[in-house]
């Protein structure tokens, strides 16, 4: 497995804060779950309206999941499985070496 | 050869080194490598020089990519850029222009380290892969090291973050060596380009305010005219405007450093996609992204050299 399968499991999920209260508890939850941002480049940078694109492994997604879901913060999963993504790409380029 | 190197899959830093070291050997007549320096690690950080040599005076565009390690689809820009230009120098009378006229400097990795990092380790990483003993985290962000409203809003001073500035500008060894360079260069270097992921955005200063630049009028025709030839090859829209206001306001920005110290034309761009596939955009869609935004970069180019003072 590529990386050592160290992102079997982690998702990549897309938030949208709608209210500055939403953005707050957002930042806070996504600093205590150490997820890695992908877009904005920094939790500061999140307030009401900003897309947020955040990594989160897989030990981390069920709470992070159950917040949102709480809180009726608007998310939609981007990528499912990280791991599974890395190696479909993966795959794909080794049938494109073989052809 | 040039025909034998796959410029639609990603490649290692040995492989991308292994092809400048060919490239140098190969094309002389157009392309010059060499070094401006060492990485944190120690590995060289090369550079290529892309132009028909000339005696007479010309300018020059500086293209750097990898700032952030994970943005995979900058390098391969860089390889395509490259590329294209070799490939279609006799047959283009665009780019035989810009070769003709310019030189071009591109870095296709600028953080070496961070870069070889995210092939061997962590996909996911930015930063560089500097250590300072009495922390405990590793890397600087090398986006936010330049010596321009340093470490202020929109950077960290915690080095376990991703947006961390150093210990101070130009800490970073890869930093301070594009620094040292584009210093020594700057009266002739007309433009800096720097390319990363993602956002399907063009961007010009300032980053660390909310201004307009003075030569806004020149800047903001050619972003304009840029986004709209790249739209016009696949119908991908980029946003395109200062970016304090276009993306956030960030501190200590290669693109605004390069401004300030004299480069009168700089942009950054940030490639597909805007969230679907995200740091890891298939190999498939290398082709389509290097493809318009070869345009949009040839548009800017002959732009800054017919339409701006």
């Amino acid at each position: 497995h590529l990386y050592s399968n160290r992102y079997a499991g982690d998702k990549v999920i897309r938030l949208v804060p709608n209210t500055k209260e939403e953005a707050y508890t957002l930042k806070k939850i996504c600093h205590q779950l150490k997820v890695d941002l992908w877009q904005p480049s920094s939790l500061s940078y999140v307030s009401e309206g900003t897309v947020t694109d955040v990594h989160i492994p897989h030990n981390g997604s069920r709470a992070l999941l159950a917040f949102l879901e709480e809180a009726t913060i608007p998310y939609k999963i981007l990528i499912e499985d990280l791991q599974n993504t890395l190696e479909k790409e993966n795959s794909l380029q080794a049938q494109r070496n073989r052809r | 050869s040039l025909s034998e190197y796959n410029y639609e899959v990603y490649h290692s830093l040995e492989e991308i080194q292994n092809w400048m070291h060919h490239l140098n050997n190969t094309h002389s007549g157009l392309i010059h490598m060499f070094s401006i320096g060492k990485s944190y690690e120690g590995r060289s950080l090369f550079v290529l020089k892309l132009g028909r040599r000339s005696r007479a005076y010309k300018r020059a565009v500086w293209i750097d990519c990898g700032i952030h390690a994970r943005e995979w689809i900058g390098p391969a820009f860089c390889q395509w850029f490259v590329k294209e230009a070799l490939l279609t120098y006799r047959s283009d009378p665009t780019m035989r222009k810009m070769m003709n006229h310019l030189y071009f400097y591109i870095m296709p990795v600028l953080n070496v380290d961070g870069y070889h990092f995210s092939w061997t380790n962590d996909r996911f990483w930015r930063k560089t892969r500097s250590k300072r003993s009495k922390f405990p985290c590793r890397g600087v962000d090398a986006n936010r090291n330049w010596k321009v409203k340093w470490c202020d809003e929109g950077a960290s001073m915690h080095p376990c973050d991703d947006t961390y500035c150093g210990p101070f500008p130009e800490s970073e060894p890869e930093v301070k060596a594009v620094a040292n360079f584009l210093r020594k260069h700057k009266k002739h270097i007309r433009a800096y380009l720097s390319f990363h992921a993602y956002a399907q955005m063009l961007l010009y200063p300032y980053s660390y305010k909310y201004e307009a630049i003075p030569n806004f009028n020149c800047v903001e025709s050619a972003a304009y005219k840029a986004v709209s030839v790249l739209y016009s090859v696949y119908g991908v829209l980029y946003k395109y405007g200062p970016a304090s206001s276009t993306l956030y306001v960030s501190s200590g920005s290669s693109m605004d450093w390069a401004y300030k110290n004299g480069i009168p034309y700089t942009f950054a761009f940030e490639l597909r996609d805007t969230g679907h596939f995200g740091f890891l955009l298939p190999e498939m869609l290398i082709k389509p992204t290097c493809t318009e935004t070869m345009v949009a970069v040839k548009n800017i180019t002959l732009h800054l050299l017919k339409k701006c003072p």
